[in-house]
Parts: C-alpha cells; sequence; structure tokens
C-alpha cells in the first residue's frame, strides 16, 4: 500500500460527508446504500466513523459530474476515467469525491430498476415478467393510457398481479427545486415550448424539464430520471431507445452491433436512424458504484494505490461479485488510523477458481440494500481473473460444437477443444472479450452452419452474432417458445437450417432462418431421443454425433437415435488426463 | 445465399469521439496524466528508450510484466477503466 506524501490523514476519526447530487442512473436511495457500505468498508476496520449529513459544512462532499466539472481535472467522457478524490486536509476540495456521470452507474451487474407506488412497496423490477401472456425485459406502457412505463415485481403478473411504476419523468423528478414533482408537458422555456425533457441552457448535459407549465414564470424544475432503457453517450444521452427503429433500411426491435467496429450494442432514440442521427449505447453492465465510491473513500481517507492487483486501492477497476477488503487495504488503513474496537474481520482465502457470478443483481424488498456483496479488487486485464484448467472445471454452463471446434462455457468464461484428437483444450477465455453483449451465463449455444450465425442463450434470452456483429437480446418468446420455458439447455443442428432446442423434457425444431420454431412443437424429448437422460444439462453435437450430458456422464447418440455409448464428458469428450 | 461479398457496414456515428492516437501516443498520455512523467527533469523527448524507461516504471506500479514494451498486457492496461487518482506522486 502507499499513503499520501507526509502522510496525510483526518485529525478526527468522525467524519461527516455529503451527497450534492445524484446521478440519473440510479434511484437515490441505491446511491446512498452504495455510498454507506463503501464507508463501512472502512469503518469495519478502523476507529472511523461516517455520518451523512443533508447540510451545512461536512469532510468528505460527494458528487456526480461530466467533463470540467469545477475542480480542474476533467473527466473524459465515458469509460477510461471514472471518478477521483482528494486526499484528507483543510484545502477547498480535500476529502472530497467526484464520480464521472458520463459512466453508466449500476451495481456491476446491469441496470437497477427500483419500482415505485404500485402494490410492490418499492421492490425491483423482476426482469423478464409475463403480462397478459407475453415475456417483457425492459419497464412498458402496456396496458395502461397514460404513457407511463411500469414493470412487474415478480416473474408473472398475470399470477402474482405485483407490480410498480418505473422511473420516469411523467411520475417524479430529482434535484433541483421541483420538490421532486413530475414534469409538466408542455413547459416553456425561454419562449419555446417543450414536449420532453431537455438539456437545453445546460452545459453539463443533464435532462431536465419545468415542473410547472412556464419555467420562463416559475422558475421551477427538476432533473429527469432515466429510463430503463435510457442510452449511454452518443447524442442522446439519456433518452429512452425507439423500438423498432430503421438503420440503412432494416427494422430492428433490439438493440444491434451493426454498423459498429467495436461490437457495441446500440439503438437509435427515434423511430428511424437514417433521418434523425438520433442514437446512444444501450445499458451495459455499468459500473459497481459501490466499489469505485470504496476505492475513493480510500483516497479520502489517505491511501494512494497499490500495486497489489487484487486490492481495493489497485487503480484499475475490475467487477468481483464476493466483495473482501485485501490484507492491504487493511494495512494501509490501519497504517494511518489504527485498528478500532471493532472485531478483526475475517481475511478470506484468496479463491483459486472464478467465483460464481449471479446471473442478476438482487435487492432487499424495500429496494434499497443489496443482499451481496459487491466485490472489490481490480485484476488488470490478463485473460481472466483466476485461471481454471478446462479438465479441472469439473462442469459447464454449456457446452457446443462452434466450426469444428467444442466450446465449453462456464461463468465467463470458456474453452476451446479444438477438433484434433488430443490437442491442448486451449482457454479459459473471457466470453466479453470475444462476444461483449453477452452475460456470463450461457446455457447454450450454436452456429448455423448456413450463415455462420452464432446464437447464444442465457435464461429466456438469446442474442445472435455474426462475426463482431451483434443483435440481442431478445426473449425467447420471439422464437415462439412458450412464456413458462425459463431457459434452454441445449441445441443440436440438424440438416434443411434447422436446430432442435431442447428445455426440461421437451424440445422445439427452430427453424433458423425463420428465427420460429416449427409448428407441432414442442414435442417430448423421449419421443424421439429414447434412452438418453431427461434431465441433461448440457446437449450438444459433435462430430457428427449427439451427445446427452449429466454430470460427470454423457450419452452419445448417432443420427439414427441409438445410443452407442455412454462415457465420461471429462475423460471421453474432453479427453482429459 | 451464403454471404460472399456482404461485408459489414460501419458508419460513423454522429457525436461519437473516435480515438484516433496511435499506440505511443496513447501512452505517453497515460504515463502524464498518472504521474509517471513527473519524476524531476525526465521529459520525454520522444525517442523509445526515455518510452521503455517510463513504461517499465508503470508496468512495475501496476504489477504488469516489466517488458518495457507496448505489448498486449499494457496495452489493454492503456484502456482499462481506472481511477483518475495519479500512481505516481500528486
Amino acid at each position: 500500500f502507499q499513503t499520501f506524501q507526509g502522510d496525510l490523514k483526518w485529525d478526527h476519526t468522525d467524519l461527516t460527508y455529503r451527497v450534492v447530487n445524484y446521478s440519473p442512473d440510479l434511484d437515490t436511495s441505491i446511491t446512498d446504500d452504495a455510498f454507506a457500505r463503501a464507508f463501512k468498508v472502512w469503518s469495519n476496520v478502523t476507529p472511523l466513523t461516517f455520518t451523512k449529513r443533508q447540510s451545512g459544512e461536512v469532510d468528505i462532499l460527494i458528487q456526480f459530474g461530466t467533463g470540467e466539472h469545477g475542480d480542474g481535472y476533467p473527466f473524459d467522457g465515458k469509460d477510461g476515467l471514472l471518478a477521483h478524490a482528494f486526499p484528507p486536509g483543510k484545502d477547498t476540495y480535500s476529502g472530497d469525491a467526484h464520480f464521472d456521470d458520463d459512466e453508466f452507474w449500476t451495481l456491476g451487474t446491469g441496470i437497477v430498476v427500483k419500482s415505485y407506488g404500485g402494490n410492490s412497496d418499492g421492490a425491483t423490477c423482476h426482469f423478464p415478467f409475463v403480462f397478459e401472456g407475453q415475456a417483457y425485459s425492459t419497464c412498458t406502457t402496456d396496458g395502461r393510457t397514460d404513457g407511463v412505463p411500469w414493470c412487474a415485481t415478480t416473474a408473472s403478473f398475470d399470477q402474482d398481479k405485483r407490480y410498480g411504476f418505473c422511473p420516469s419523468e411523467l411520475l417524479f423528478t430529482y434535484g433541483g427545486n421541483g420538490g421532486g414533482e413530475k414534469c409538466v408537458f408542455p413547459f416553456v422555456f425561454l419562449g419555446k415550448s417543450y414536449d420532453a425533457c431537455t438539456t437545453e441552457g445546460r452545459q453539463d448535459g443533464y435532462r431536465w424539464c419545468a415542473t410547472t407549465a412556464n419555467f420562463d414564470q416559475d422558475k421551477k424544475y427538476g432533473f429527469c430520471p432515466n429510463r430503463d432503457t435510457a442510452v449511454i453517450g452518443g447524442n442522446s444521452q439519456g433518452e429512452p431507445c425507439v423500438f423498432p427503429f430503421t438503420f440503412l433500411g432494416q427494422r430492428y426491435s433490439a438493440c444491434t452491433s451493426e454498423g459498429r467496429q467495436d461490437g457495441r450494442l446500440w439503438c437509435a432514440t427515434t423511430s428511424n436512424y437514417d433521418v434523425d442521427k438520433k442514437w446512444g449505447l444501450c445499458p451495459d453492465k455499468g459500473y459497481s458504484l459501490f466499489l469505485v465510491a470504496a476505492h475513493e473513500f480510500g483516497h479520502s481517507l489517505g491511501l494512494e494505490h497499490s500495486s497489489v492487483r487484487e486490492a481495493l486501492m489497485y487503480p484499475m477497476y475490475t467487477y468481483e461479485a464476493d466483495f473482501h477488503l485485501h490484507p492491504d487495504d487493511v494495512a494501509g488503513i490501519q497504517f494511518l488510523y489504527g485498528k478500532g474496537s471493532a472485531p478483526e474481520p475475517t481475511v478470506p482465502s484468496w479463491p483459486t477458481q472464478s467465483p460464481d457470478v449471479p446471473e442478476e443483481p438482487t435487492t432487499e424488498a424495500d429496494g434499497s440494500t443489496t443482499t451481496e456483496d459487491y466485490g472489490s479488487a481490480a485484476t488488470g486485464s490478463t485473460p481472466v481473473d483466476h485461471p481454471t484448467d478446462a479438465c479441472s472445471a469439473g462442469w459447464y454452463n454449456a457446452v457446443a460444437e462452434i466450426k469444428t471446434e467444442l466450446y465449453l462455457f462456464k461463468d465467463g468464461q470458456y474453452w476451446r477443444k479444438p477438433s484434433a484428437g488430443a490437442a491442448r483444450i486451449q482457454g479459459p477465455l473471457r466470453i466479453r472479450d470475444t462476444w461483449p453483449a453477452l452475460p456470463d451465463l450461457i446455457d447454450a449455444a450454436f452456429q448455423d452452419p448456413l450463415t455462420k450465425k452464432l446464437f447464444f442463450f442465457s435464461g429466456r434470452r438469446f442474442w445472435t452474432y455474426r462475426g463482431t456483429r451483434a443483435l440481442g437480446p431478445r426473449s425467447i418468446e420471439k422464437l415462439g417458445i412458450g412464456g413458462d420455458v425459463q431457459k434452454v439447455t441445449g441445441a443440436l443442428r440438424r440438416k434443411n437450417g434447422k436446430v432442435l432446442l431442447f428445455s426440461g423434457e421437451q424440445f422445439w425444431r427452430l427453424d433458423v432462418k425463420a428465427e420460429r420454431v416449427d409448428r407441432g412443437y414442442p414435442r417430448h424429448t423421449d419421443s424421439l431421443f429414447a434412452g438418453v437422460p431427461l434431465d441433461a444439462q448440457n446437449i450438444f453435437l459433435y462430430k457428427g454425433k449427439y451427445y446427452f450430458c449429466r454430470d460427470p456422464f454423457c450419452w452419445r447418440m448417432t443420427p439414427q437415435y441409438q445410443v452407442d455409448k455412454v462415457g465420461y464428458l471429462k475423460y471421453d469428450v474432453l479427453q482429459c488426463p | 445465399a451464403p454471404l460472399q461479398g456482404n461485408s459489414p457496414v460501419v458508419i460513423s456515428f454522429p457525436g461519437e469521439m473516435v480515438s484516433q492516437m496511435s499506440d505511443w501516443e496513447r501512452a505517453h498520455r497515460y504515463l502524464e496524466r498518472y504521474g509517471y512523467l513527473n519524476e524531476p527533469g525526465s521529459g520525454v523527448d520522444g525517442k523509445q528508450r526515455k518510452l521503455d524507461y517510463f513504461l517499465k516504471k508503470m508496468q512495475k506500479q501496476l504489477g504488469l510484466p516489466e517488458t518495457g514494451e507496448l505489448d498486449a498486457p499494457t496495452l489493454d492496461a492503456l484502456r482499462a477503466p481506472r481511477c483518475g487518482v495519479p500512481d505516481v506522486g500528486s
């Protein structure tokens, strides 16, 4: 660890902080909770205490901003530089922590949508949810006439009838002087009428509206919360995607990477990109506000950057679900402030395998506190954080033959087994490095031999990739697979552009070109594949034969539907030593 | 039909800053921004020899292989999201 020159530290232990403003990306209660937990990281191992104040002078001011935001150290737009903080002292900015609001702030695993009103008491939205038989992966205005977006807070609105409203300027604003009142549309600003939130009149890019019909007269305003489909950057920051949209004459009903070299997903924010040229990047996993704040508060308390990769004070960001303060950080902060009276935290042993990655962030019923520990510590940019040998991985989320190689997917990583008999398995590699649009958990995958298009399935969503061009996520309901199916467990490529998709004890036949399952499906797996386990975890085609694998065994079946071998996935298929 | 000749269309998106910096320029900017060039009398004159020295310093600080070259781990590090507080000096 390192401390600032002269071991700058606070001369008192009862520190105070104030949140000057909030990001539109997160509900204020989630932001407050993230900051409180970030301070607790340090108070757990020192005599320091942290008290939040609403006004007045405090030791640590917390602020969101973009570009040049007043301190002479400008931010740099999305990615790159995420935040900075000043060491303890008596100067204007001493101890203050600033966060770049051109970043997409989350809890590290994607958008968190807290609901308001309704009958769910502020619970977070459950995506996907089913409403009138349709699956929804975003908030919707369907079923309403007032245009206010809503979501279900359980998997099925049809069944549970639990719902809440989603962040929207039609519901509330934040900050400003409008007292949190909703926008009034149209409103007048400098003599001009506005029907939507605007960034006019501001240099910081924040979207605002008047909370009365005439700003020029009443001067009442608030900032617009981001909708769950709000884009990041581009030329429409904060505006929602509009689906379907037209791009180069084609219609798109989901975010796409078409037109980009970097594979990032984007959408238009009007119905026609070709005409309006309005666009932005689609929400990604974002950066964990908790993690970044915990790091910055380390600076606020007097720690400089550590060269220990696993330490919280390492300068680079990496999300890890299982957060523990590293002994290097503990040693650093206790060098400055001592141990305090709290019991010594248990120092974990560092995992030799990647920790399980949660599929979605989870929050308490009140939506204010995460139930998981959101993790620490940057690990640089090596191929994977904790490399694991494919043969010792034990099991896999998905197995698929792509080109002629066997791909093994597990928890954000994958390995490739070349087709040549005993050739060494390559990897692990990061899924996100090769296919940036994909989540860490892949349930099934296949490649269409005709178009070379790759299909990936995760839960009820699927993505397609052609080269670096991605499309998705889309609901498997778009393929004609029913709302009661929770995931696709495997895929078997057939002739004539067909692929069999499996889930539970049934399967569908997908027409790949039409991206629609054929009539007459689903069928019971046993009706065609007699003798294989009906609860197989991995189902795939490999070298012309069908494999149904249930840990640790695989049933191999010929194209004539005869089981010709039962063996180990590890030894007989992967040929591990 | 197979996709022969159907190369992906890449467009310039309005409002997007596409960096035209070379790897060397990117490295120089990174070293400058995060304090590695602040050593007294250590101004970089553009010669590879100088860059090697500061790159090694940065690689050591970040726990990367100390090659003094713009190798893959170093280029990855230059692009990685990170804290804006300098690594060296205040």
